[in-house]
Order: structure tokens, then C-alpha cells, then sequence
């Protein structure tokens, strides 16, 4: 199947 | 307290129309280089960031740093009061709980002030880090919008490709399939009608359509998008503010098991 991650998978909470 | 004058108000009401349908409430940011804002839609699969500098602005005065909550819908609902023409006043103070908008039509002959009431919202800052990008592609915004819209009528989902033959707009659905290729072509009257691929290395990567067309919802503030791509990374697609700064997206790949 295919996923559909969040941005916050790629860009850390500051 | 921040107080900013917009000559060309029509830019903020076109900001509002490219945001408001992806981000209900958002913190503005408002410091010495300008007002911005940063906000993830609901799902938390797409980023929206806008820098207006304060360079950009007819007069701009901010004391100190500080945010204001918005309801993004709340906001375009008063601008849209607004005439196209008319200079765009906005003040706010540190701590307060509304914010001033006043138009301003050219003859000066109409005046109008609209107060919102702020709001708290608790938002997270992310950190978006510098990344050298396999492939930018910079292509007319009415034709990247053209593409989304049509292949949003086919499927849900974008696989664009990069190579060396241009890129690839693909989308498949249960009524077939669709591939449209855009080539370089530089050969154009006017710079802006031009489409630019600058590759490293060929990249794809698979997109939700739904996100793309909202992006495109900022067609009206540039000629020009810019699409930056790099396997594995959130796709940036990128319309710059003349004179003031920009509007960027950030949307995350779909990713196979």
C-alpha cells in the first residue's frame, strides 16, 4: 500500500 | 504594537484566498522583518509559510516581536470588504485581543474600519531544514494549476517525475490514465512563459492531488511557480510576492510500504 506520512515525519517541532 | 500599510491591498486579499482554504486558524508573526505566518493544515500533511517583509511595506512599525491568533476564514471575510484598489491598514498590539483593519480606497474619499477579534492558538513552529534539491522546475503558475485541475479529475493523487527529458505530471483512476510532460522551453516571449528544469539527478515522487490544487490557489499573486523536489523530502512549491517575499508549501510524498 501507500502511505501518507505527516510533514512532521520530515521537519522536527522546534 | 505593529502597524503596517499595504499601498497594494489587493496582495493581502490574494494571501487570505491562497491560504484560508488549507489552514483554519493560524498565528501571525510579527517582527522587525516583516509579518509572517507558519501553519500545517489540519491532517498535518501540508506546510503553508508567508514572509511579507517589512521592506515591502508603505510604512511598517513593529516594536517588538509578537503573534496574533487568526481565524483565516474570520480574516477573508473582512478582507474581502476590501476593494481591489483600496490601501490596507492593519494594527495590533502586543497582548490585545483584536486587530484593526482599515481600507482606504485611492481618492481617499471612503474609509472604513473593520475590527477582528484575535484568538489563542496553540501552534508548533517547525524547522525546515536547508536541503540541496534533485530538481527545481520553474514553470507558469496558470499552467501548473491547468495540470492539477485536469488531472484531479482523473485521480487523487500526482506522481511527478523529473529527468532529463522534463518533467512529468502522471495520475491514474478508474476511468484510465493520464501523462502530461512539460519540456524545457526557454524559447518563450516573455521570461514568465517560460518553463525552467534545473536537475541534479532524476527524482519521482508521489503527491495528493487535493493538496496541489489548494496550493495552486496562489496563482494570482505570481506568473511564475517554483518547484523544488528531492526523493524523500516534502515537495516545495514556491510563488514568489513581488517585492514583499513569498508563499511557500511544503507537502509531504505518499510513500509505498
Amino acid at each position: 500500500g501507500i502511505n501518507q506520512p505527516t510533514i512532521t515525519k520530515f521537519f522536527a517541532k522546534l | 504594537m505593529l502597524e503596517l500599510r499595504l499601498v497594494q491591498g489587493s496582495l493581502l486579499k490574494k494571501v487570505l484566498e491562497s491560504i484560508k482554504d488549507l489552514v483554519n486558524d493560524a498565528n501571525f508573526d510579527c517582527s522587525a522583518t516583516g509579518f509572517s505566518l507558519q501553519a500545517m493544515d489540519s491532517s498535518h500533511v501540508a506546510l503553508v509559510s508567508l514572509l511579507l517583509r517589512s521592506e515591502g511595506f508603505e510604512h511598517y512599525r513593529c516594536d517588538k516581536n509578537f503573534s496574533m491568533g487568526m481565524n483565516l476564514g474570520n480574516m477573508s471575510k473582512m478582507l474581502k470588504c476590501a476593494g481591489n484598489d483600496d490601501i490596507i491598514t492593519i494594527k495590533g498590539d502586543d497582548g490585545g485581543d483584536t486587530i484593526t483593519f482599515m481600507f482606504e480606497s485611492p481618492s481617499q474619499d471612503k474609509i472604513a474600519d473593520f475590527e477582528m477579534k484575535l484568538m489563542d492558538i496553540d501552534s508548533e513552529h517547525l524547522g525546515i531544514p536547508e536541503a540541496e534539491y534533485h530538481a527545481i522546475v520553474r514553470m507558469p503558475s496558470a499552467e501548473f494549476a491547468r495540470i492539477c485541475k485536469d488531472l484531479s479529475s482523473i485521480g487523487d493523487t500526482v506522481i511527478i517525475s523529473v529527468t532529463k527529458e522534463g518533467v512529468k505530471f502522471s495520475t491514474k483512476g478508474d476511468i484510465g490514465t493520464a501523462n502530461i510532460v512539460c519540456r524545457q522551453n526557454t524559447t518563450v516571449d516573455k521570461p514568465e512563459e517560460a518553463t525552467i528544469i534545473e536537475m541534479q539527478e532524476p527524482v519521482s515522487l508521489t503527491f495528493a492531488l487535493r493538496y496541489m490544487n489548494s496550493f495552486t490557489k496562489a496563482s494570482p499573486l505570481s506568473n511564475t511557480v517554483t518547484i523544488s523536489l528531492s526523493s524523500e523530502l516534502p515537495v516545495v512549491v514556491e510563488y514568489k510576492i513581488a517585492e514583499m517575499g513569498y508563499i511557500r508549501y511544503y507537502l509531504a510524498p505518499k510513500i509505498e510500504d
